[in-house]
């Protein structure tokens, strides 16, 4: 699920 | 990419320059509270981790790496290379109240409970109180240079861009992490008193704010 997620923000 | 999510990355990046070049260029980093600085060093550290595991783009890259650069090397000139004024007397915050109940909260609210996904989610809660520390050593001091006013502002100003950037991109993208944007309010509420002071000041040009 976490790969699915991922974040892209700073 | 949206206009605001960029305008709010430099934005963030121009606190963290301002603070860094004031110290450096002072050579003092009286008003600064070091407690501040060591959590948002924290905060960059275990939301970062992720350089290690995965690549999103050239600019994501660097501007992490600037920012934990940044971070490690403002904290060095405080306790370190300007160690001497510190003004630990004023910078009395007791910071394991905010990392204890951050720590607890990360593991209980999260995305996934995977230790990059915990560290994460500790570091976008432990981010929206952060600055407690400063705000509460200027509450203490009585005043703020004016340096240290417009350090305030850019940082305050990044998360409120982040907020109308989660905003667009809910509209546009149909993307929105309700953890990020939760926190995201918190942590731009915190700075609303200092923003009616810093633009009430401001205007009467006043060199010092004096919150209330």
């Amino acid at each position: 699920e976490y790969d699915i997620y991922k974040h892209d923000e700073l | 990419m949206n206009i605001f999510r960029l305008t709010g990355d430099l934005s963030h990046l121009a606190a963290i320059i301002i603070l860094l070049l004031k110290i450096w260029k002072t050579r003092s980093c009286a008003g600064i509270s070091g407690k501040s600085q060591v959590l948002f060093a924290l905060v960059f550290t275990t939301r970062y981790l992720d350089l290690l595991t995965s690549f999103i783009s050239l600019y994501n890259t660097t501007m992490k790496i600037i920012y934990i650069g940044c971070a490690y090397a403002t904290v060095y000139l405080i306790y370190m290379k300007f160690k001497a004024t510190y003004d630990g007397n004023h910078d009395t915050f007791r910071v394991e109240f905010l990392v204890v109940p951050v720590g607890g909260l990360a593991f209980l609210v999260n995305h996934d409970f995977s230790p990059l996904e915990i560290l994460w989610t500790f570091s976008i809660y432990l981010e929206s109180v952060a600055i407690l520390p400063q705000l509460f050593m200027i509450s203490k001091t009585g005043e703020a240079e004016t340096i240290t006013t417009h350090y305030l502002f850019f940082l305050g100003l990044y998360r409120a861009l982040y907020l109308i950037n989660w905003i667009w991109r809910f509209y546009f993208e149909g993307f929105f992490d309700m953890i990020a944007i939760v926190a995201g309010v918190v942590q731009t509420i915190l700075y609303c008193d200092f923003f009616y002071l810093y633009v009430t000041k401001g205007e009467s040009g006043s060199n010092k704010i004096n919150p209330a």
